[in-house]
C-alpha cells in the first residue's frame, strides 16, 4: 500500500512544479511562479496530509487562500495535471474551468494543452471564451433546438485553418 | 486509446437518438447558456460509471429526456406521459491503443435502475469497472472529469482530501 | 414583525417577474421568462420558507437544480435586484458575476445596469469580459506594479465616447 | 446618496495611501488575475463595517499590507518587520442626496482591532452602524454586496436562507 501510494505522490510531487512554471511563464517572468506539495507525516504520508502549495510569479506568500480567484485556478489546474499525468486515463474533460481567467491566462491554458492534446491524450473542453476555443482542433457546437425541445449539436473541424 | 463519438438517445436535454462527435486530440464544446454543453459532460460521465449524484441528479429517472410535457395544475411535469421516454442510454465507442474499437453503453431502464454492455452483451456493474480500470480509467478517482464550478475548490482543498484523491489513483 | 416581513416579502414577490422578464426577454422570447416566489406556510412565511422558482423563456421545468450555470445566474441576479429595489441602498457591488454568462446574457445583464443606474444607485461591478464593461459610464483600472509590490489604479471616464 | 471616492492606506495589496475614483452611476472595475479588484471590494465592505471573515481573512491584522518582506526559514513572511506597515485604513466618501459629504474611516490599529470614525471622530460600532443603516445600508443583511464566486448560490439557496435574507432587510 505504501509502495503504490509513494510512487503515485513522488510522481505528482516531482511533476507540479514543471507544469506550474509552464502555466504561468511570461515575458515579464520568463521563469514562471512557483508551486511543491508537502506532507505533514513523511512516515505514513497517507495516513496525514499533502499540502499543496502555489506561488504565482512575482508573489511571495504561500498561503493558497490570499491567493485571488485566477491565481487558485491556475494553480487548481497545475495540480490537476500533475494529477492526471501519473498512469493518465486517455482523456480529459473541463467544463468551463476557464471562468475567473483573464484573457492572458486563458491563452496559457489553452497553448497548454494545445501542446499536450495527444493521439493518446483527448482533451475536451467545454468553454464560453473565444480566445480559449479558437485553439481547439475541433469544436462541437451545441444549440437548444426549440421546436423539437432538444439540445442539438453541429462538429466543426478547425485543423485546416489553424497556423 | 480515444474516445471517438457518443451516442446519446433521450439523455437529458437530448431528445432521440443522436451522434456526437468524432472528437479530436482537442476538442472544445461551445455554444450558448442553456443549450446542453454540461449535459453532454453529464453524458461521458454517466457511461463511465459516475454516481448520478454528481450528475446534478437525485435520480436516475431524472436523467431521461423530458420534452413535450405540460405542467398539471400543480406545475408539475408529468411523469410517464405517453408518449414520453421512459429508458435512455450512452454508448460511448472508444479505440484502445491497438485499434480495437469497443463500445461501453449504459442505460436507464424503465425500472429505473442501470444496466451496462460491453459490445452489446449485458455485464455486471464490476466487470465494466474492471475493463475500463485496464484503460486508466478509473471511476471512483473522476481524476479525469472537472465538473462546472469545481476547478477553484481543488486548489482550496483540505490536506486530508488531497490525500485520499492520490490514494484513489494510485 | 409580521408587517415589516409582509411588507418586505410582498415587495420582493410583485417585483420579481418584471425583473426576469427585463433579464431574459430576447427577439425569440419578447415576454422573456417567468419567475415567482411562493410560501410554506403563508400564516406565518418569516418561519418557514420563501421558495424561488425560475423558468427561463422556452422551458418547462420549476426545478431550480436542473439549470443550467448561466441560467442560474440570471435568476440569481434577478432576485438579487429584487430583494434590493426594497429600500435600497445607494450602492450596489458585484465582482464577477458574469463568470457564467454567454456574451448574450452578459449584454442583457450589462444593459439592465446601464438602464437602472443612476445618482441615487450606483452600481460598481468588477468583470473581466469587455462585453460587459465596454457599457459602463466609467473604468477604474486595477493593475499590479511588481516594482512597488502594490496594486495601482488608473480612472478612465467613457461617458463622452459611448451612444 | 452615492460613493464618491475611497481611500486606502495599506490595505490588502494597496501598499501607501491611494485615492479610488470618482465613482460614476455605472463604473467597471477591470485589470488582470491577481492586481487587486476584489480587494477593492474588500475595502468598500470593510468600511462598511463588514466581518473580516467574508473578507477571506480569518484575523484584521491579515487585512495590513505586507510586501517587501522575504521569507524566513520555515518559508514564512515575517510579521512586523521593521519597515512594515502595522496598521490600515480605508475612509468612504459618501455624499447623500441633500449633498452633505460624510467621511467613514474604518482601521484597523497596532493592536489588531477595529476603530472607527465619522468624519475623524471615533465612534463605537453600534454608532457607525446605525449612521449608515439610516442611508439603507444595512450591513448584516449585506444585501448590496455580491462576493466572487457567490451569485450562483443565491438561486440555489435553501427557503430558510431566503427567508433569513428577507428579515434581515426588513
Ligand atoms: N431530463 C431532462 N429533459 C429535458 N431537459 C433537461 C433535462 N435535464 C436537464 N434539462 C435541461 O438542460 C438544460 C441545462 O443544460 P446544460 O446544463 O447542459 O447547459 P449548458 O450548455 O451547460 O449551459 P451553461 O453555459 O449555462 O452552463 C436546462 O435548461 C434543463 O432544463
Ligand atoms: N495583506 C496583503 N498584502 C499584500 N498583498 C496581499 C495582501 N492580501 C492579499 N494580497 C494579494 O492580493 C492578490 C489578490 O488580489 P485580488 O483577489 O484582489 O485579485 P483580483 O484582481 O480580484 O484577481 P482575479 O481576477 O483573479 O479575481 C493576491 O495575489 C495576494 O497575494
Ligand atoms: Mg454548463
Ligand atoms: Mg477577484
Amino acid at each position: 500500500r505504501y509502495d503504490l501510494f509513494y510512487n503515485a505522490y513522488t510522481h505528482i510531487r516531482d511533476n507540479i512544479d514543471p507544469i506550474y512554471k509552464e502555466l504561468t511563464k511570461s515575458k515579464t517572468f520568463p521563469l514562471g511562479g512557483t508551486a511543491y506539495l508537502s506532507v505533514e507525516d513523511s512516515e505514513e504520508p497517507y495516513n496525514d496530509g499533502i499540502k499543496y502549495h502555489a506561488m504565482p510569479p512575482g508573489k511571495r506568500f504561500r498561503d493558497m487562500e490570499l491567493l485571488s480567484g485566477g491565481e487558485k485556478t491556475v494553480a487548481a489546474l497545475a495540480l490537476l495535471f500533475a494529477i492526471h499525468s501519473y498512469q493518465p486515463a486517455p482523456f480529459f474533460v473541463l467544463d468551463e474551468v476557464d471562468a475567473a481567467l483573464d484573457n492572458t491566462n486563458v491563452a496559457k491554458v489553452a497553448n497548454y494543452i494545445r501542446r499536450h492534446a495527444s493521439d493518446t491524450f483527448q482533451f475536451i473542453v467545454i468553454s464560453l471564451k473565444n480566445t480559449f476555443y479558437e485553439k481547439a482542433e475541433a469544436l462541437v457546437g451545441i444549440y437548444k433546438d426549440q421546436q423539437r425541445a432538444s439540445s442539438r449539436v453541429l462538429t466543426l473541424e478547425l485543423d485546416g485553418f489553424l497556423d | 486509446g480515444r474516445l471517438v463519438e457518443l451516442e446519446v438517445e433521450n439523455f437529458k436535454s437530448y431528445r432521440g437518438r443522436q451522434v456526437i462527435g468524432p472528437f479530436h486530440n482537442f476538442t472544445s464544446v461551445i455554444g450558448p447558456n442553456g443549450s446542453g454543453k454540461s449535459n453532454l459532460m453529464d453524458a461521458i460521465s454517466f457511461v463511465l460509471g459516475v454516481k448520478s449524484a454528481q450528475l446534478r441528479s437525485s435520480q436516475l429517472k431524472e436523467l431521461i429526456y423530458r420534452g413535450g410535457t405540460d405542467l398539471d395544475a400543480d406545475g408539475n411535469d408529468e411523469e410517464a406521459h405517453s408518449g414520453s421516454p421512459n429508458r435512455t442510454y450512452v454508448c460511448a465507442v472508444y479505440e484502445s491503443s491497438d485499434k480495437i474499437v469497443t463500445r461501453f453503453t449504459r442505460a436507464v431502464t424503465e425500472a429505473g435502475s442501470s444496466e451496462y454492455r460491453i459490445n452489446g452483451k449485458s455485464v455486471t456493474f464490476a466487470k465494466y469497472s474492471t475493463v475500463l480500470e485496464k484503460e486508466n480509467i478509473l471511476i471512483k478517482a473522476k481524476n479525469f472529469l472537472v465538473f462546472q464550478g469545481d476547478v477553484e475548490a481543488v486548489a482550496s482543498q483540505s490536506p486530508k482530501e488531497l490525500t485520499r484523491l492520490v490514494e484513489q489513483i494510485s
